[in-house]
């Protein structure tokens, strides 16, 4: 168990360098494993956005925090695809820079993984093949329409 | 394994019968503020088992189920299927579809259903176990959690990944 | 100190009902007082989106509580001006409809409430007498731009 | 009273000294993800006397020093002025212009001056209670907290606006 759990910690970790570098454009991203390898062991996230000095990642920002955390599912997934993955407004505090960067690798990662993705931000609706719109009547309830790509 | 469809009837706002079919690369799903979009989300995971209705932002079983509307009396029932297409038996079950059901009453009894047929809980959960339930649907402002919990409490979601 | 509270809680409910209804395009705010009004009472927050049987707060969409925190602050703000008011990104969870009535509802409060609103909205932007920008460099020092509007 | 000039040299990631100054109306602020808009937010709470390091996304004191860079050493001091103009003396203070300067070292020591003239803490926090402090500045992501808060807990929201 825990060798298998070793390994994948170090597969995460080189998919995560990568994944970091190529949603921040630059900058380290790096898996620790903290308190040796036994069971009680954990996992540290070192992020260094491109042109700051390495910190501790409560000083991180809003749209840096997320995109951390989605370059780290991102490395879980390119290590461990799921078959689907369904992200919740996952760019909402991304500037347009990062939203583009963030399209371009979820597009790369759907050929293993199909993505079902909510959001508001036209870059990301661009990347899609389908799109459902969602409306909500006078009288409380959903509705659904199919709509026709941009 | 891929994800084919979504129908949902009395699930939260969803009142009417809905099917979503989704493609093989990425769907996205646009609307207003308060449409019903974030509920889909959660249709997904309490389909595939999610037994916390904490984290389906209600406070008991019946909060799923659609509590009326202005000119709409509540319903009885909520109901989800997430039909899957697998490859072999990947899902360790001798189908091409494999459609998961799960319905919850007012009064509090739930059913689960695989391809039509009564199973238990534990049927549905050792099915969807090999889907990667801790990374399969992020919810709404929860996406930078995974940041603020503590270094031991990540191994979660590396153990699954194993 | 009791008396002077619940006039304060009556003013502000009174306020809430209209930026509500304003900012939503329609439901009802309410705020009620409970448990009484000696010391230990508090505000209950009722919040009935357009098109919605009454319900409690939980159920409410991320939009839709961040709408109704912002009518609530504006409420506050109508009845006991404060000579500024800082937002940082209070928007990011708006649709388009919605983050236009924010803005329109911004600039009829900012005849007495000086605005400071961080976004990344263009919308919001688009409301603004003054834009500053701000840059980081390679060497991770923020400077600042003052930009003309659009 | 109204906000007229905001001076940073040292706070987070404003090494170098900026001013911003402030419009009658709407002063938007722009930038890219990580670029210190959110620092500004955290300058002005922290000038007008914000006591909680938590607050200001920092652990400790001189979290607020500005760090250091790729080929930038750290400095030794962080400073935030807040310049008011004010009709009358609504601030209790006979001056049009009222600046308010906090400044903090390595060492752990920290300064508060009103128009350059070295305060207490005290003498600050008297300034600013009048400005509704609960309600001044909104963090990035905390819009929403009031709903969450319990009834009981909303008071103090009221109580300054009283
Ligand atoms: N059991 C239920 N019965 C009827 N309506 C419900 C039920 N549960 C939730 N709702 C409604 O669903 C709405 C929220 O939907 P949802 O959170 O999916 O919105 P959303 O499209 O994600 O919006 P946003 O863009 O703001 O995140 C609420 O306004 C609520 O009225
Ligand atoms: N003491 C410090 N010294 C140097 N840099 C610091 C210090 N404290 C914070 N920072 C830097 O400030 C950056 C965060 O800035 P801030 O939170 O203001 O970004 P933002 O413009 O609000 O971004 P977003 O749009 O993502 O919310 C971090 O990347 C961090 O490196
Ligand atoms: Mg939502
Ligand atoms: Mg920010």
């Amino acid at each position: 168990m825990q060798a298998s759990f070793s390994r994948t910690v170090h597969a995460v970790d080189q998919a995560f360098r990568r994944t970091f570098s190529e949603l921040f454009g630059g900058g380290r991203g790096r898996l620790l494993g903290s308190n040796g390898a036994g069971p009680e062991g954990g996992i540290e996230i070192v992020a260094q956005p491109p042109g700051k000095r390495l910190q501790s990642l409560h000083l991180l920002s809003g749209g840096e925090r997320a995109l951390t955390a989605v370059a780290l599912l991102f490395a879980i997934l390119s290590v461990r695809p799921a078959p689907f993955c369904v992200l919740d407004e996952v760019d909402a505090a991304l500037d347009d820079a990062n939203v583009v960067r963030f399209r371009d690798m979820l597009h790369a990662l759907s050929e293993r993984t199909q993505f079902v993705v909510i959001t508001h931000n036209r870059a990301t609706i661009e990347g899609a093949a389908v799109l459902y719109g969602i409306t909500m009547g006078e009288d409380g309830v959903s509705r659904v329409l199919s709509l026709s790509l941009p | 394994v891929r994800l084919k469809r979504l129908y949902l009837h009395g699930f939260k706002s969803f009142a009417t019968p809905v099917e979503l079919c989704f493609d093989r690369g990425i769907t996205a799903v646009v609307g207003p503020n308060g449409s019903g979009k974030s509920n889909i989300a959660d249709a997904i995971r309490w389909a595939l088992g999610e037994q916390s209705y904490g984290s389906l932002r209600g406070r008991q079983a019946s909060d799923v189920i659609f509590a009326g509307g202005p000119g709409r009396a509540p319903l009885g029932m909520a109901e989800v299927s997430l039909t899957l297409e697998q490859e072999g038996e990947s899902l360790g079950l001798p189908f091409t579809e494999i459609t998961v059901t799960r319905r919850v009453f007012r009064d509090g009894e739930s059913h689960y259903l695989i391809n039509g047929k009564r199973v238990r809980l534990r049927d549905v959960l050792q099915l969807t176990a090999s889907l990667g339930p801790d990374y399969t649907v992020i919810g709404q402002g929860l996406v930078d959690a995974v940041l603020s919990q503590r270094p031991a409490d990540r191994r979660g979601l590396f153990e699954h990944a194993a």
